[in-house]
């Protein structure tokens, strides 16, 4: 399922970067190994970065989607 | 920390390990010189040696390339993914990929700390997932200022040693 339009304040350009980057490293729920919604998967980055676990997009979420990173999801599959 | 699914980890006290491409960013020897650095931090904690190997197959075969490069994970040019590796096993298991479309540094200059990126590469190969727990080599992204004398954190440390156990220091 894709992310709603009411998922964050960000631009269209920055919502499907949101969507690629949570498709790639977190594809899926840490627990239950089911594939989630993006909504969850967002969820799922809030959690491991210790934010509120809004399913919403921010600007620092995207900050952090920006930032050099390893290519190994963090939710291990 | 947190380990890979399943917890897979090298069965083996020694690990062998292979070169097979470069960034024309460093010197060759400046990269071999840094994957021994990098494998040394990760084996003084574990009762687990590397070998370098120069030819034939290895358990870690390390290599630079770009975009897709046959591994289904394809790099994505300068900047976001740095760098991927395999949990222990055969075939692809423990190989670790490096962007070669990133400026790598040795650290002294602007760029992507090699020894970095390495150490936190052979952790995966190791069988460490990633860490959430900021400042540590295993968390998953990459801060700009990470010098060359960084070490492993506790965090780190715990993760390895409960997948291998403490290198007898006697």
């Amino acid at each position: 399922l894709p992310l709603s339009q009411e998922a964050g304040d960000v631009s269209a350009h920055q919502w499907e970067q949101a969507q690629n980057y949570l498709r790639k490293f977190y594809p899926h729920d840490s627990k239950t190994k089911k594939v989630n919604s993006l909504v969850d998967n967002l969820k799922e980055m809030q959690k491991f970065f210790g934010l509120p676990m809004t399913g919403k997009l921010s600007p620092y979420i995207m900050e952090i989607m920006q930032k050099p990173r390893c290519g190994v999801p963090d939710v291990a599959e | 920390y947190s380990l890979m699914p399943n917890s897979p980890k090298w069965h083996s006290r020694i690990v062998t390990y292979r070169i097979v491409s470069y960034t024309s960013d460093l010197p060759r020897i400046v990269v071999d010189q840094i994957v021994k650095k990098a494998l040394r931090m990760w084996s003084m904690q574990i009762p687990l040696n590397f070998k370098r190997v120069s030819w034939g197959t290895a358990d870690i075969i390390i290599g630079f390339a770009r975009r897709d490069h046959g591994d289904s994970f394809p790099f994505d040019g300068p900047g976001n993914t740095l760098g991927h590796a395999f949990a222990p096993g055969p075939g692809l298991g423990g190989d670790a990929h490096f962007d070669k479309d990133e400026y790598w540094t040795d650290g002294e200059d602007a760029g992507v700390n090699f020894l970095f990126a390495a150490t936190h590469e052979f952790g995966h190969s190791l069988g460490l997932s990633h860490s959430s727990v900021p400042g540590t080599v295993m968390y998953p992204t990459y801060q700009r200022d990470y010098s060359e004398d960084f070490s492993l954190t506790k965090d780190d440390i715990a993760g390895i040693q409960k997948l291998y156990g403490k290198r007898n220091t006697l």
